[in-house]
């Protein structure tokens, strides 16, 4: 099964 | 201090409508260049980007940068007492307690304003890297929420698949599968009706439906919507607005078997 990403994970905090 | 003037309650009323399931308080930024919005889902899951741009208020004033904190279930209650048709001014001070919304009715000499208390709301803001999409599909607002709908009722997960074949979504459930495939499609009398396929590379990633439908909620804003994929980053779906002005979703994949 996929198992669902998490935004912070692609996107870094400024 | 701020002053932004929208010829019709219904922009604010409608983007608004179509993020307040998504994220409850949040900031509004505005600044010389319009209004700035931008939260993340509770689960961290998706995130929205909002900008109206300065020409789409008439006129817009905004000396410095102002975050306006505000509840979003809120802001949903004062809106509700503007009419679709009413032209809208919010105004705020430069280190504002409150933000004051004004609608007037065009037709009559109807005034109403109201002041909702803000909030401090310490916000991280995402830096959004520029990407260079695989995939890029413009299609009508109206046949991707139909397709998110009809799909969430087999399944909680989409898969997007594009190709030169064409886009497909599709999905497998308890009850069994389905799948939706388009192709790129002209139409010259209703272009709201187009599909446009742009291809660089074929590129597959699946999708929370829940969020997917979640986002059509702005389809009312656009006739068209416009999905950016590549393999392993975030779907972006966009709904342009008048005068370079957007509502723009991210929404993380899921990865892995």
């Amino acid at each position: 099964a996929k198992s669902q990403k998490s935004i912070l994970g692609f996107f870094q905090k400024k | 201090m701020l002053e932004a003037r929208l010829e019709q309650a219904n922009l604010l009323k409608k983007v608004v409508d179509a993020i307040k399931d998504l994220v409850q308080d949040c900031n509004f930024d505005c600044n010389d260049s319009g209004i700035a919005l931008q939260a993340m889902d509770n689960s961290h899951v998706a995130l929205v980007s909002m900008m109206l741009k300065s020409e789409s208020f008439s006129p817009f004033r905004c000396d410095r940068n102002i975050a306006l904190g505000i509840n979003l279930t809120s802001l949903t209650k004062v809106l509700r007492a503007a009419q679709n048709e009413d032209i809208l001014t919010l105004k705020a001070e430069d280190a504002p307690d409150v933000v004051n919304l004004v609608f007037e009715s065009a037709e009559s000499d109807r005034i109403s304003e109201y002041d909702i208390k803000l909030m401090d709301i310490d916000q991280e803001h995402l830096g959004i890297p520029e990407t260079e999409y695989a995939a890029t599909i413009s299609m009508p607002s109206a046949e991707f929420q139909r397709i998110c709908r009809d799909l969430m009722a087999l399944s909680e997960s989409v898969s997007i698949e594009c190709s030169k074949e064409g886009v497909k979504f599709a999905c497998q459930g308890d009850i069994g599968s389905g799948s939706v495939t388009l192709r790129s499609h002209t139409n010259v009398d209703k272009p709201e009706m187009n599909v446009e396929i742009d291809l660089t590379e074929p590129v597959s990633l699946t999708f929370s439906l829940k969020y997917l439908v979640g986002f059509c909620k702005a389809s009312s804003l656009s006739g068209q919507v416009k999905l950016c994929l590549s393999n392993e980053v975030p779907l972006l779906v966009e709904y342009a607005l008048a005068n370079n002005s957007y509502l723009r979703f991210y929404l993380a994949p899921k990865i892995g078997d």
